[in-house]
């Protein structure tokens, strides 16, 4: 379970930092 | 399973949501009693991104001029900064009480609102390119519409010298747009949309050309050169029509989320 929510956790700063980049590319 | 419009949105949510929805069922499962980790790292990771998510989003907010694009941004920034609170309030229960079921819930809650946040977001910034695209469509129907002015050679080659820029820049941007959707039959659609304002588009050029020739030589010839004109425009201008439909179709739905 541990892994797992870290997991999560860290898939989801992923997800923030690709929306992120998404918003900077299409502002572009 | 919802259905994300773009591979953009596909390939950014997806793996978040399927992590989501394993934890879901690893929490329920877990509601018997297990100590959850310290998650304060993760939490703080997660934080900083939402920070600077944040700040980019807003600045995006005030550089732009496009006015739903203002209107859409602020609710989802704020849902997303609400869902890392949600997080960070999780983590703190967490460190008091490992087996805290109140936290665990936070967890989910926060770990789902954040996506919901970041899907509207990236929904918000779709709907955003997808009416540039149509704006550079509705310009090619406003060429379309002064075919029948154009009456001598010269027009004709201000007019294919203005149109040709235009209609080259929407296919190149209906045709990435195209290739970014994942719902298959609104690709097909704008494929055959494309094509047929391909293949049109010089029978457009000599339909005008023959109309132009038939008005100067003069005769019964100049009606059916004009008929023959019109019919093409609006053949073409039904393929933009059809496009600019099809462009602002979507699956997506948010709901799906909550």
């Amino acid at each position: 379970l541990r892994v797992g929510w870290e997991q999560l956790l860290t898939a989801i700063a992923r997800n923030i930092n690709e929306t992120e980049n998404q918003v900077l590319t299409r502002d572009a | 399973m919802p259905v994300f419009h773009t591979k953009t949105i596909e390939g950014i949510l997806e793996p978040v949501a399927l992590q989501v929805s394993k934890l879901v069922i690893l929490h329920e499962e877990a509601e018997d009693g297990n100590a959850m980790p310290d998650l304060s790292y993760a939490v703080h990771v997660v934080k900083n991104a939402v920070d600077n998510l944040v700040k980019v989003g807003y600045d995006t907010i005030n550089n732009s001029d496009d006015q739903l694009l203002k209107q859409d941004m602020p609710p989802a920034l704020q849902r997303v900064e609400e869902a890392s609170l949600y997080l960070i309030q999780a983590s703190d229960m967490l460190r008091a009480d490992p087996f805290s079921a109140p936290a665990r819930k936070k967890l989910i809650e926060g770990s789902r609102g954040i996506l919901g946040g970041t899907s509207a977001l990236l929904l918000a910034f779709d709907e955003s390119e997808v009416r540039k695209i149509l704006r550079i469509c509705k310009s090619v129907l406003e060429y379309l519409a002064i075919t029948e002015v154009v009456d001598s050679m010269d027009d004709l080659v201000t007019f294919v010298k203005n149109l040709s820029p235009v209609i080259t820049r929407m296919t190149k941007e209906v045709d990435s747009r195209e290739k970014e959707l994942t719902h298959q039959v609104h690709r097909e659609m704008l494929q055959r949309s494309l094509e047929q304002v391909k293949q049109l588009t010089p029978i457009l050029i000599s339909g005008i050309k023959i109309y132009v020739i038939s008005k100067q030589a003069g005769g019964p010839a100049v009606q059916d050169a004009q008929d023959n004109r019109d019919y093409t425009v609006q053949k073409v201008s039904n393929e933009i029509h059809e496009i600019i439909r099809v462009l602002q179709l979507t699956t997506y739905d948010e709901d799906e989320w909550d």
